[in-house]
């Protein structure tokens, strides 16, 4: 996942949203998403940490790095959830869940 | 005539079965012809893989590799104090294992190459999921993954929306749009009754999902039945049966050699392997092609447990087997020959809202949606290939619920039974089931589900919310389905299989892939610390330069006292090793003899700073000076003790 360790932000443990932007058309459709993306992620306070592998639009925002108490956590989550619901480019996102996964 | 001095090798029982002659997956013919895997590439998607031990080394592929756990192209798995990563290494071994290099085992494709993404050793997420199914898509032909939810008999999971994106994604852009090929192991959750049809990796049209079966062709105690299995191999059994026998870590408790890889594991990756075997030959088939030609080519076999049933185009499935046991040999003769089937076709009815409540046992819910000519008329749909239901039912307890589905041939398939474990109060919300059992069947007529409840009167019924129905397969028709079957039974002698025979294949395209490695934070913080390093002693050597130049602006001349380098060795200067240097202070020749104040000057090698290009002082140190006179030098250099040069 291109940038998860990005030195500012959180690694999987921490909060993450993945968000499918709206594209658009024309040349230099990436670097717009991507200036796009970064933008969102800074308006909610999160980090852009690059595009989802090979997914066009779909971009992983993560907490930034530091020990946030409970409630601070939820109210970044909330805040979050509020910003991504109601953008306009979001056509749809979702805060990133620990899968379990076993070995058969 | 196949011998390899792999000390293991014999016991592959699975690839070379000597004690049950037939019980193999049939390869060594295969192999006779040179048919290795050659020019495919395998990822094992798993806890890493050892790449470094003699049987994966020189058939690994670091650019197909990644560590999703660790963010760094190196898949070599950690150990832990379990002991546990050496999985990946293991399926590793069963698809590459290195022949004839006198190290333990030999792999089903041990032409081909064979690459690691780690990602099971940590915390895992949907997007980390979604990055490994498409990592290195152009490079890597076939994932092969022997994992996925937990078999406890309870649970309902499989890739989320980013995970079933990239599957989708894979298979229209991975292998330069012949699509990646996914291959899944069942599951291992029969002592709990647990279903691969619960298993939403298991149950997507975008995988080869395989089961397992011991050497004696039985369902092994841990392995699951579904109605969306395509087809087994051999695995280990109880404990009187044999595992199988690969290459495994040398870390930890590890030998680089184990006898007792089983499990579904244990089969993906020979299916993986095999598949590799296929593509070697056939560089163009599909995804769907993969799919077919299991589907027309394995073999079904006596198993009175099994029950199998012949479906309306001639294929036989089992819950257990699928269409049965796959064969190197036949599938890799079925791919020489194969053409492309026509492209995937689709049918999808409306959303059907019932809200019918779901009777006990013996009663049930019947549902019924009919497929006309005019709905398939659009697509060009005629014949199946999976069959999807996405349903939506509460009910207070799961696993009470059995969901069985019947094509319009009536071919049954039971895409959800009960499960005596799993009481989750949620029902399903979209849960997509579905079947291969309608393969190559017509599309057109009527499908009906059949919900019913096997839980007592204690609990408050059920209710089927709503449905709907998802057709996939071509504009084959059932003749041309026959036809396909009559040349590949042709094919099966071998007669095609030679360099000498090759069909056409279509060029790929080219689709880039996202850029390649990003630097992890330690990486950064070397460079950061290497630049600070740089950037300090450049401008100190700078600083040094300058302020002795500036000594020598104010100073311009020599004075009277002469400068004089210490005398070199006649032989250095002869034989070219001389070193240039700037002497500061010296007061003995490199001989050791005591320099005279009064003598000729040096014959070059002088540094001789404002003479020099100003703007390239760092050519200067490495060039030889032109020669100079001394009076350029700097004074303070000429000044000094009696005995010192400078």
């Amino acid at each position: 996942l291109a940038g998860t360790g990005a030195p500012d932000a959180q690694g999987p443990g921490g909060l993450s949203w993945a968000v499918h932007l709206d594209s658009h058309k024309g040349s230099g459709e990436e670097e717009t998403l991507e200036q796009e993306a970064n933008a969102l992620a800074q308006a909610v306070g999160l980090v852009n940490v690059g595009r989802i592998g090979e997914l066009q639009g779909h971009y992983l925002f993560v907490q930034p790095a530091g020990h946030q108490l409970d409630q601070q956590v939820e109210a970044i989550r909330q805040q979050a959830e509020a910003v991504l619901a109601r953008h306009d480019a979001v056509r749809w996102h979702s805060e990133q869940k620990l899968l379990k996964r076993a070995k058969r | 005539s196949v011998h390899f001095n792999d000390p293991k090798f014999p016991q592959q029982w699975h690839l070379n079965n000597r004690q049950s002659p037939g019980r193999d997956i049939n390869v060594t013919g295969v192999w006779e012809r040179n048919v290795t895997g050659r020019g495919v590439t395998v990822v094992v998607v798993d806890d890493g893989v050892e790449h470094t031990i003699q049987d994966i080394a020189p058939n690994y592929s670091p650019e197909g590799s990644y560590d999703l756990n660790s963010n760094d192209p190196d898949p070599m798995p950690h150990p832990d104090v379990e002991n546990g990563n050496h999985h990946g290494t293991r399926c590793a071994g069963e698809i590459a294992a290195v022949p004839n290099n006198s190290f333990c085992a030999v792999g089903v494709a041990y032409g081909s190459r064979i690459a690691g993404i780690r990602l099971l050793d940590g915390p895992l997420t949907d997007s980390m999921e979604a990055v490994a199914f498409n990592k290195h898509y152009q490079i890597n032909d076939i994932y092969s993954c022997s994992w996925g939810p937990d078999d406890d008999g309870k649970t309902v999971d499989g890739p989320h929306q980013l995970g079933k994106a990239a599957l989708q994604h894979g298979v229209i852009a991975g292998r330069q749009g012949f699509g990646s090929i996914f291959v899944v192991a069942s599951g291992n959750g029969g002592q709990h009754n647990d279903n691969c049809n619960y298993d939403g990796y298991a149950n997507s049209i975008y995988t080869v999902t395989i089961g397992a079966v011991d050497e004696e062709g039985r369902m092994p105690f841990y392995a699951e039945e579904c109605a969306s299995m395509l087809a087994v191999t051999f695995s280990g059994g109880d404990k009187m049966l044999r595992s199988i026998v690969t290459t495994d870590w040398d870390l930890q408790k590890g030998t680089g050699c184990t006898e007792g890889h089983t499990g579904t594991s244990a089969a993906a990756p020979l299916a993986a392997g095999m598949i590799a075997l296929m593509l070697q030959v056939r560089p163009c088939l599909t995804w769907r092609d993969v799919q077919h030609i299991i589907v027309f080519t394995a073999t079904q076999y006596e198993d009175r447990h099994a029950e199998w049933v012949t479906n309306e185009a001639g294929f036989s499935h089992s819950h257990q087997h699928g269409f049965g046991l796959l064969n190197a040999w036949r599938l890799v003769n079925a791919a020489k020959i194969w053409t492309s089937v026509p492209y995937l076709a689709s049918y999808v009815s409306p959303m059907l809202k019932e809200n019918k409540a779901i009777p006990l046992s013996p009663h049930s819910l019947e549902v019924l949606w009919n497929v006309s000519r005019m709905d398939l008329e659009m697509s060009g749909l005629r014949t199946l290939e999976h069959v999807a239901v996405t349903v939506s039912i509460t009910h207070p307890r799961r696993g009470n619920l059995e969901l069985k589905l019947s094509c319009p041939s009536g071919m049954m398939s039971l895409i959800g039974p009960p499960r005596s474990m799993d009481s989750d109060p949620n029902g399903f919300d979209d849960w997509t089931f579905s079947t291969v059992r309608c393969w190559g069947e017509r599309a057109r007529g009527s499908y009906r589900l059949i919900v019913r409840d096997v839980g007592d009167e204690t609990l408050p019924a059920g209710t089927l919310r709503q449905w709907q129905l998802t057709l996939y397969g071509s504009v084959w028709s059932a003749a041309d389905i026959r036809e396909r079957q009559r040349l590949l039974e042709g094919a099966m002698s071998g007669q095609y299989l030679h360099d000498g025979f090759t069909l056409p294949c279509p060029p790929g395209l080219k689709i880039p892939e996202e850029e390649g490695y990003t630097i992890t934070p330690n990486t950064l913080k070397t460079l950061v610390l290497v630049g600070c390093f740089t950037i300090f002693w450049t401008v100190y050597y700078m600083l040094e330069v300058y302020l002795s130049q500036r000594n020598v602006a104010s100073h311009s001349v020599c004075r009277s006292e002469s400068c004089r380098w210490p005398q070199r060795s006649r032989k250095a200067r002869e034989e070219g090793t001389e070193l240039e240097s700037v002497p500061l202070c010296n007061n003995k020749d490199p001989d050791g003899v005591e320099t005279e104040r009064e003598g000729p000057p040096p014959p070059s090698g002088l540094l001789c700073p404002d003479l020099l290009d100003q703007g390239d002082w760092s050519w200067s140190q490495h060039r030889s000076a032109p020669d100079c006179p001394l009076h350029h030098l700097s004074p303070d250099l000429l000044q000094g003790k009696e005995e010192q040069v400078c």
